[in-house]
């Protein structure tokens, strides 16, 4: 199970644009 | 072409568009002590992605986890931003388990709007920026 801050942290970074 | 740093100057969504721009911009704000507010803007984002995908006790778990770390806690950079209406209709939504692609939306824009009159403009000021370009 995820932890919160992991949760968030994946929410995150799935967010950011990809590297060009 | 543009160089990539004279792009993030065009506008914040510029600057958010870009991996560099990105790590740029959360090492100013980190100096002044406000990097949660970048980190929720892309919270945000991310939230309203993932609901085609994910399943309903994910997105509860995370609608929670958002409000737990940057709204709960009235002394926190994010909450201080975010308008007393918005606070409750967020806090409603988690409570009454009414979880939504958009809840984070109107939270999202007043941050932004903090960003793009305030922290924006000071990073394009900023040492940092400048010893960059």
């Amino acid at each position: 199970i995820d932890s919160e801050d992991d949760l968030l942290q994946e929410c995150i970074s799935s967010a950011m644009p990809k590297k060009k | 072409p543009t160089p990539p740093y004279l792009k993030w100057a065009e506008s914040l969504h510029s600057l958010l568009d870009d991996q560099d721009g990105i790590h740029l911009f959360r090492t100013f704000l980190k100096q002044e002590e406000c990097a949660d507010m970048l980190d929720f803007w892309f919270a945000c984002s991310g939230f309203r992605k993932q609901e085609a995908n994910e399943g309903n006790e994910k997105m509860l778990k995370l609608a929670k986890a958002i409000y737990k770390k940057y709204i709960l806690d009235n002394n926190g950079i994010v909450s201080r931003q975010i308008k007393p209406a918005t606070k409750s209709f967020i806090k409603d939504c988690v409570m009454k388990l009414h979880i939504d692609p958009a809840m984070f939306d109107q939270a999202q824009t007043e941050i932004q709007t903090m960003m793009e009159e305030n922290t924006y403009p000071l990073f394009l000021k900023s040492d940092i920026y400048l010893e960059y370009t």
